[in-house]
């Protein structure tokens, strides 16, 4: 048996904002720690990992590893069943093929039980290795959304390259080139809003920009993103949740031909 | 020219 209840339920709404533009079925990895989910695009050139800590819910049973599949595109018409302050329980019996989830409105005066199918879902899990990153770059999440959605009307990819001054976002198309530089910023006295570079070594990186469209869905979920980079090797994007969990994007670089 | 690589090919399949 499974069951999970989420005193925030929108907090699943939020995350399936940012998963279902780059995946439309993927395996959910049930197991007594927390709920994980690993999935390609469909054109293997990302991959998103999410991670929620069981200590997230506020009563969280899994007695024994499982995973279950879900079509993203029918968990997302379910999920407009939730209004945004309701809880969500979610509930799996391991010996039926469909998840019910429960949303409750916190005055408790509205119950809406939702029943969906699983799916047998075939997927490759890679390792992720535990990279140490050239650079490291915390800035506030909106501000990333801008600048990727801004250099996205001028062109197809960016390069990105972070130095000791800052990150910089570079894209050029029909229209011109546009350079976009995020300096340190510590000034402010929300560190949600600040700036951080941590550089082991300068870095640039070239990719492809509507990826980073599509990270960006996941704003809603924290205040601050950080983006990982070493020389040729994937980007990782990455929202936590607090101390809840955490959703991460892996996107492979361009290469010089 | 750029080239997009693969995410599979950086991530060993585990």
């Amino acid at each position: 048996m499974f069951e999970a209840k989420l005193i925030q339920g929108n907090l699943i709404k939020k995350i399936m904002e940012g998963l279902k533009d780059l995946v439309t079925e993927a395996n959910f990895d049930l197991s007594p720690g927390g709920v994980s989910l690993q999935a390609m695009d469909s054109s293997h050139v990302a991959l998103v990992a999410l991670m929620l800590r069981g200590d997230a819910f506020e009563n969280y049973r899994c007695d024994r590893p499982r995973s279950i599949g879900m079509n993203l595109v029918n968990l997302s018409k379910v999920l407009k069943c939730a209004g945004n302050d309701d809880t969500m329980t979610l509930k799996a019996d391991d010996t039926q093929n469909n998840i019910t989830l429960v949303f409750e409105s916190q005055a408790e005066d509205k119950y809406a039980e939702v029943q969906m199918e699983l799916m047998d879902i075939d997927s490759e899990h890679l390792g992720i290795p535990d990279n140490t990153y050239d650079a490291i770059v915390k800035m506030p999440s909106a501000q990333f959304s801008q600048i990727v959605k801004d250099l996205s009307s001028i062109g197809d990819t960016v390069t990105v390259s972070v130095t000791k001054d800052g990150i910089t976002f570079s894209t050029s198309g029909d229209v011109g080139t546009a350079h976009i530089t995020c300096k340190q910023n510590t000034s402010m006295e929300k560190e949600a809003d600040h700036t951080t570079v941590n550089l082991e070594h300068p870095v640039t990186l070239t990719f492809a920009l509507r990826y980073f469209v599509t990270f960006a869905k996941s704003t809603s979920l924290s205040h601050q993103m950080s983006i990982s980079l070493s020389k040729e090797l994937p980007v990782m994007v990455e929202y936590a949740m607090g101390d809840m969990g955490h959703i991460r994007f892996y996107l492979a670089p361009k290469i010089d031909d | 020219g750029n080239s997009q690589r693969s995410i599979k090919s950086f991530f060993l399949k585990s």
